[in-house]
């Protein structure tokens, strides 16, 4: 999970 | 996901709605700014890119169907739906859009975490979202009276921002690694942007009068 931090927002 | 975020993401919901509301019901779109909307659809198109390739969750998919959907939509309804498009203050709505787009894509550019297509329009969005607001902003500024519906939807947009900065402070301390310079700067810009309009706001709600911004 090292770039979804944040990705998973909208 | 946290309350935060939840409340942040329903708040943005409602906020479209009332837009909806508004243009469908009322078949208007008197002190809504075009450019604002379109702003807001080429975020969402350029943002959800990752729609196709990467799945989050089904909660993820439908809102990102949900805010494509009702930004495409709200800006074809004042180009083009036959009644709605006669109240547009076109007139009034004459912020230039690539003032704005233009600079946000350069920033991109040079400032993002990885040097790829995806990566770079998903920073794009982040920047552009931040300053999308700026011609409803400047709209509102020059339409004496605003009606109830364009404050609300206005309110519930900052609202959402105000939310998601609690939601990165509350994951910051639950999540490990949970750092993103440029969301959370991008985001805070945004909020701060609505400071004066909430100011006002609130005046206008304490006061019982009808909301208008000083020229």
């Amino acid at each position: 999970m090292e770039h979804t931090s944040g990705k998973d927002e909208l | 996901m946290n309350i935060f975020r939840l409340a942040g993401d329903m708040t943005h919901l409602a906020s479209v709605l009332v837009l909806l509301l508004k243009i469908h019901t009322i078949k208007s779109c008197a002190g809504v700014s075009l450019k604002t909307q379109e702003l807001y659809a080429l975020v969402f198109a350029t943002r959800y890119l990752d729609i196709v390739t990467d799945f989050i969750s089904v909660y993820n998919t439908v809102m990102k169907l949900i805010f494509l959907g009702s930004s495409f939509s709200i800006v074809w309804y004042i180009r083009h739906h036959r009644v709605v498009r006669r109240s547009y203050d076109k007139d009034q709505d004459t912020f230039r859009h690539y003032l704005l787009m233009i600079p946000c894509m350069l920033l991109a550019l040079f400032v993002h975490e990885k040097f790829t297509f995806k990566e770079v329009m998903w920073t794009f969005s982040l920047y552009l979202e931040a300053v999308a607001i700026l011609p409803q902003l400047v709209l509102l500024q020059r339409t004496r009276n605003i009606d109830n519906l364009t404050g609300q939807y206005v309110f519930l947009l900052g609202a959402y921002r105000g939310l998601y900065i609690f939601n990165w402070i509350y994951r910051y301390f639950t999540e490990p690694h949970f750092v993103h310079w440029i969301t959370w700067i991008a985001g805070v810009v945004q909020t701060l942007l609505y400071a004066d309009f909430f100011y006002y706001y609130f005046e206008s709600w304490k006061n019982n009068v009808r909301l208008q911004l000083p020229a």
